[in-house]
């Protein structure tokens, strides 16, 4: 039972390292047991050490970069456990444009393998999908599906490039 | 293997009607809030994941059939169906073509009862074998390759102790 | 004692309701005590309208929906115990943008009367603004403060026309 | 009364001594995940909201002091200072600007140890003389005049119980 679950922390733990450093250009994270002799003793702790920063607990990191780590983790249970098809719903909410774009990239290649269903509100998300829906509710408050979405609409979201004018 | 088509009738706010064809890669689904974009997953996981303890945000079944809206009455069942192509036989099933259909009814007699159906490709079926195909194709709806709104949320929020779980239930 | 919530109850609930109308472009909601006759015993209820809709308790609403009506709430209570200084860290994250822009009137309304200090990454909110700050991370990994941020950068967004090519 | 700058120096991820100017109205704030925006909110609650069990996002006090970077040593003190405009006298001092500052000193010789320091226009203070100052002119952080990041999720996550908590407090 023991060396069922260090074999699973190994795998997710290597696959977590690759996808947050790939999610956050860069930066380095990594899963700890807290009790490594008697796993099932303790917890599991999240460190992330985003681009140019000490590293920390996900407690203390900002609630983008705490959302970004916890999507990292789930990537990695996925990459451990693959499945045909995923479903995505806004998980890219509280990243700024630059991580979206980064998740938005992981999600398009990861469509090569499987299918993959993303609920999102982000144009950087939008854009990079081979098919778009938009749900609408009619004027009689019934949902309804439309295939043509103006993507024209949603315009480009950057955070603001800092310093410039 | 992968879901060529969802068909929906008087699911949730889905008061009609409605056929969603797919593609193999990336489909992104978007809309203003409130739209349905949520209840289009709710309709995935209701038969995907029938046994499956991730909420389809409802108390009771029947809370999924379409409960009225300005133009239109509450109706009185409600109907999903998923269709896969199966051309690479992932799913145990001799076709290429294989439809999942989920049907919940409020009894017309007795009020608070109601009835709940599984066909597979039109032929009568059960939770079990649904939840057996559906565990052989590695698709249903328990692992981590559902991502609920707001499941970022809840990992964020757990204890070390709980995200330690995690890797358990997976081991 | 049961006197003072009942005031306090009418008159944030009066507050709820007009706000919530203004923000939902139309749509009503109010607040209900469990237990009108014992309040202590029992709990608040909030039940909301959108538009076009049936009226349903905050559970069952989207997940946009219940974070544009739990704000209407805060500021019913803002409104009913008026401060000269108001912080808003985010609040508009899970609003499509129409709501978003909503909000931001809404915020933008206010600040004739009070000081407001809003952080966001929306653009409907910036242009709002009177004055924005950007805030950087430097190469070193320290933070600064710019004056001018670009928003040029940061693109209308719209929920897309539906049904429009 | 509206506050009219804020200066940093050592506070958080501030490595450094800013200044912050503010007019009154609508100041809105943006950049990138974990540039140091709810840093600034922080920074206000920790001189407005003593008492507060807003968490400042901090196990102890000493948190709160920049503990390095690439490019910077760990300081060891942090100060931040609130400047508002007091011409219409809303805070019972008979100047037309207050200065708030709050100072969070480590100790040099015992480790773990501490010092925080008040002063209100460079004239020391204390906890208490804050915490009547600012009740006075109702910017004290208790209220529901500061919403943190990630409010609204747990106003939208509270039980009907909690909710009317809420009112029980304001009454
Ligand atoms: N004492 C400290 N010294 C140095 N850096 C610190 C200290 N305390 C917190 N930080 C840093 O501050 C960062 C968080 O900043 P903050 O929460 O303000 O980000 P944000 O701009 O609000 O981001 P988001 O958009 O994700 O909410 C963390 O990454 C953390 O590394
Ligand atoms: N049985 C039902 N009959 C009719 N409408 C229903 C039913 N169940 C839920 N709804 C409606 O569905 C709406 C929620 O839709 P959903 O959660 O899919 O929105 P969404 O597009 O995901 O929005 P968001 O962007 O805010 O997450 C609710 O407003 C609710 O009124
Ligand atoms: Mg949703
Ligand atoms: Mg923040």
């Amino acid at each position: 039972k023991k060396y069922g679950l260090y074999k699973v922390f190994d795998a997710i733990d290597r696959n977590f390292q690759e996808i947050f450093k790939e999610l956050s250009n860069g930066g380095d994270a990594h899963l700890q047991l807290e009790n490594p002799d008697e796993p099932f003793e303790g917890g599991l702790i999240i460190e992330a050490r985003p681009l140019n920063k000490k590293v920390l607990r996900l407690e203390s990191l900002s609630g983008g970069e705490k959302s970004l780590t916890a999507l990292a983790l789930i990537f990695a249970i996925q990459r451990f456990d693959p499945s045909p098809f995923y479903l995505l719903d806004e998980v890219d909410m509280f990243l700024d444009a630059v991580n979206a774009e980064m998740v938005a990239r992981m999600v398009a290649k990861n469509s090569s393998y499987a299918q993959v269903l993303m609920i999102s509100l982000r144009k950087v998300t939008l854009t990079k999908a081979d098919q778009l829906y938009g749900v609408t509710l009619t004027g009689g408050g019934i949902s309804d599906v439309v295939g043509k979405v103006n993507l024209a609409e949603f315009k480009t979201e950057q955070p603001p490039e800092e310093g410039k004018s | 293997m992968y879901l060529t088509e969802i068909n929906l009738e008087n699911f949730k706010s889905f008061g009609r009607k409605i056929r969603i064809p797919f593609q193999e890669g990336f489909t992104a689904i978007t809309g203003p809030n409130g739209s349905g974009k949520s209840n289009i997953a709710d309709a995935i996981l209701f038969v995907l994941g029938p046994k499956s303890s991730k909420a389809i945000r409802a108390g009771k079944l029947t809370d999924l059939i379409f409960n009225g809206a300005k133009s239109k009455r509450p109706a009185k069942s409600c109907r999903v169906s998923l269709v896969f192509d199966n051309s690479d036989r992932v799913l145990p099933i001799d076709k290429d073509k294989v439809t999942l259909t989920r049907v919940v009814k409020i009894s017309p007699s007795k009020s608070e009862a109601y009835y709940s159906y599984f066909y597979i490709n039109g032929r009568s079926s059960s939770l079990n074998e649904f939840d057996q195909l559906l565990a052989h194709a590695r698709i249903s709806a328990d692992g981590y390759n559902f991502v609920q709104q707001g499941d970022i949320n809840r990992v964020v929020a757990m204890s070390n102790l709980e995200r330690r779980r995690i890797l358990d239930d997976i081991a």
